[in-house]
This record gives structure tokens, C-alpha cells and sequence, in this order.
């Protein structure tokens, strides 16, 4: 009915509204760090940020209208990526540094002391300066996270009973306004239409990019929590498990 | 009740 009817604009100003706070660590950070003590602090910092992330999705347009089954699968298929990617934002103007947090920011020689997460930090790294030679604008990364969580689970379910396809297809549209969103965004930027179109690809193409080091990502905490290098508990734990405990 | 399924089921704040 009326959402059929909210134009890009409208779509784009309602998630950024619902765009979570500024979320701080707040812990005495004893440097040098241990594998344990980063582990820790890294995941501490996840599980808050999980929470708002739940609250953050429930303000996105039509994303509660989704089967409570969608909207739990969809969460549970992107939420590294999406911490990835709020990560490289955050990062995006400290060249060689990932702000974690306001009060939690490393240098990519720090990743020495966790076996394995140099690696990530690179691939992090990476696409942040990546997302800095594109000067990824606001409002085009609050569409790119709508996307990420929009997508993540498109092409894992195929629905069955009639409730799942009508979730279906209501995630099908949403996907589409999320994507006319971010046509307009760019459209803003005083480009011409093949540098639009371009661009439009560019952003899109690292959405793969994002997918693949949270795979990796996904992995390492796995590793990590095998190891009992760090305990993972509450939500997080929750989370994770969706990804591992498959098969 | 998972924690995932409470977030989503609580009405917002």
C-alpha cells in the first residue's frame, strides 16, 4: 500500500534515521595486547554493536513486514558484513587504521598478536581505501548495508508454503527500493549517466569483497573460539552458531 | 526464546 508509493527520497531519510549511534568499548585498554585481551575486546564490542543492529533492522522500511523466518535468517546470514562494512566506514578517513569504536582504534601492525587476523585487517584495509577512492558518500552507504542485509539470504531458501513466498516477494521489492535508492543517490553526485552506471557497479562489485572477508572473518572467530583463545557468549555466540552448526 | 528472536519480537523502545 503506502510503501508502494515512498520514493527514493523518503526511503533514504527513513534509514538513515535508523542509523545506530556512535557505540564505545569502554574498557581500560592494557596495551600491548594480549591474543586474549584483543580477542575479547574485538568481541565485546560485537555484541554490543549486534544488539543495536537488531534494532537498526526493524526501522528499515517493510523489513518487519518480512516472516519473522526471513528476517531472523537475513540477520543471521549478514551480520558480520555488516559490522565489516560500518567498520570500513568508520575507518574510511584514518588511512591505515580500523576505528573499531571511538575508543577502540588499531593499527594494522597490531593484528601481530591474534594469529590469523592480520590477514582480515588487510582485507579490511583494503577495501576501506578502496571506499576512500571512491569517496563513498553517506547516503550511498546507508543503502549498501540495507543491501547487504536485504541480499544475504537470496539465493540459500527456496520457499515453500504460500506465507514464505508472499515474504518472498515482499523481500524481492524491498530489494528493489533499496536499489532505486542508491540509483538516486549517485544521481545526486552531478555525474554524467555513464559515470553513474559505473559507479553504481564499482559500490556494488565490493559488496563481494565484503562477503568474502567476512567468511574469513567468520572462520577465524570459529578458530578462536576452538582454541579457547576467547569465550564467545550471548548473542554473538547465538549468531555465530547460525553459521557454523549448518550441515 | 533465543536473544535474536526476543530483540525482534520486542516492541521498540
Amino acid at each position: 500500500h503506502h510503501r508502494a508509493a515512498m520514493g527514493p527520497e523518503e526511503f533514504i531519510s527513513r534509514i538513515m534515521e535508523a542509523e545506530p549511534p556512535d557505540i564505545y568499548l569502554m574498557e581500560d585498554l592494557k596495551k600491548p595486547f594480549t591474543e586474549t585481551s584483543m580477542m575479547m575486546s574485538l568481541t565485546n564490542l560485537a555484541d554490543k554493536e549486534l544488539v543495536l543492529m537488531i534494532s537498526w533492522a526493524k526501522k528499515i522500511p517493510g523489513f518487519l513486514e518480512l516472516s519473522l523466518s526471513d528476517q531472523i535468517h537475513l540477520l543471521k546470514c549478514c551480520w558480520l558484513e555488516i559490522l565489516m562494512l560500518g567498520l570500513i566506514w568508520r575507518s574510511v578517513d584514518h588511512p591505515g587504521k580500523l576505528i573499531f569504536s571511538p575508543d577502540f582504534k588499531l593499527n594494522r601492525e597490531e593484528g601481530q598478536c591474534v594469529e590469523g587476523i592480520m590477514e582480515i585487517f588487510d582485507m579490511l584495509l583494503a577495501a576501506t581505501s578502496r571506499f576512500r577512492e571512491l569517496k563513498l558518500r553517506r547516503e550511498e552507504y546507508v543503502c549498501l548495508k540495507a543491501m547487504i542485509l536485504l541480499n544475504s539470504n537470496l539465493c540459500s531458501s527456496s520457499p515453500q508454503t504460500s506465507e514464505e513466498l508472499e515474504s518472498r516477494s515482499k523481500l524481492l521489492r524491498l530489494l528493489d527500493s533499496v536499489i532505486d535508492s542508491l540509483v538516486w543517490a549517485i544521481s545526486k553526485l552531478g555525474l554524467t549517466t555513464q559515470q553513474q552506471t559505473l559507479r553504481l557497479g564499482h559500490l556494488t562489485m565490493l559488496l563481494s569483497h565484503i562477503r568474502h572477508v567476512s567468511n574469513k572473518g567468520m572462520d577465524h572467530l570459529c578458530t578462536m573460539k576452538r582454541k579457547n583463545v576467547v569465550l564467545v557468549y550471548d548473542l554473538l555466540l547465538e549468531m555465530l552458531d547460525a553459521n557454523t552448526s549448518s550441515g | 526464546h533465543t536473544k535474536l528472536l526476543q530483540l525482534l519480537t520486542t516492541k521498540p523502545e
